[in-house]
């Protein structure tokens, strides 16, 4: 464990309460894409069967794991069940097998043995990457986005983009590096920088989350 | 053989 590590886990934690409490003082869930959340849920399900079939890494590890899935569950139920008035499929019209389908053959292809379990953590890898575009393709329908959600989606930015630190960090450290998770974390981060721009120059100095027409 | 680095991480 590192600080880039940990600050970035405290970041994706704080983005799961941060998109809890907007989703209950609003009692809404507008603005939130359904199918990223989905993808969120099938990345953590998919990756943490390392809970059951992996090594014991930590108490802190298998906390967090089970925080992740918990709440992502929780989240799908308050999304369909709780507030399904306020949810609008009508908007979040990303095609899910475009994701789907070429993270499984990546998945396929790279991985670290050709076992399920392996197969399916490189494949919450690769989803995990894209899983965001669902949400920042509805803010591209939208244009713009409730400042709460902009911050939801900044913290969600920062946690992969700290993994980053994270991996330089554990390459001089440890002497190897992740292949898999450091480039499809870059990636990841990559998906955010428009984002991050707009976040950064408008929704900080106090402006709306607009984008340019 | 050992796990492979980033099993470790969330």
């Amino acid at each position: 464990m590192n600080i880039f590590r940990l600050i970035g886990d405290l970041s994706h934690l704080a983005s799961i309460f941060i998109l809890l409490h907007k989703i209950q003082t609003t009692r809404s869930c507008r603005g939130i894409s359904f199918k990223t959340q989905a993808l969120y849920v099938t990345v953590f399900a998919t990756r943490y069967l390392d809970l059951i079939f992996g090594e014991f890494v930590s108490v802190y590890n298998v906390i967090m794991k089970l925080f992740f899935l918990g709440s992502s569950c929780y989240i799908l139920y308050l999304m369909k069940m709780k507030y399904k008035p306020t949810n609008d499929p009508s908007i979040d019209t990303f095609r899910l097998e475009y994701l789907l389908g070429p993270c499984t053959v990546l998945a396929l292809i790279f991985n670290f043995s050709f076992t399920p379990v392996e197969i399916l953590w490189s494949f919450s890898i690769f989803l995990e990457a894209v899983a965001i575009l669902p949400q920042l393709f509805m803010l591209q329908r939208t244009g713009e986005a409730e400042a709460i959600t902009t911050h939801y989606l900044a913290a969600l930015g920062a946690y992969r983009a700290l993994y980053i630190p994270n991996w330089i960090y554990r390459y001089y450290t440890e002497g190897s590096w992740d292949p898999i998770a450091v480039l499809a974390g870059l990636v990841q981060t990559g998906l955010y920088l428009d984002f991050f721009y707009i976040y950064v120059t408008k929704v900080l100095q106090g402006q709306k989350f607009e984008l340019p027409a | 053989q050992p796990q492979p680095q980033a099993h470790d991480e969330l």
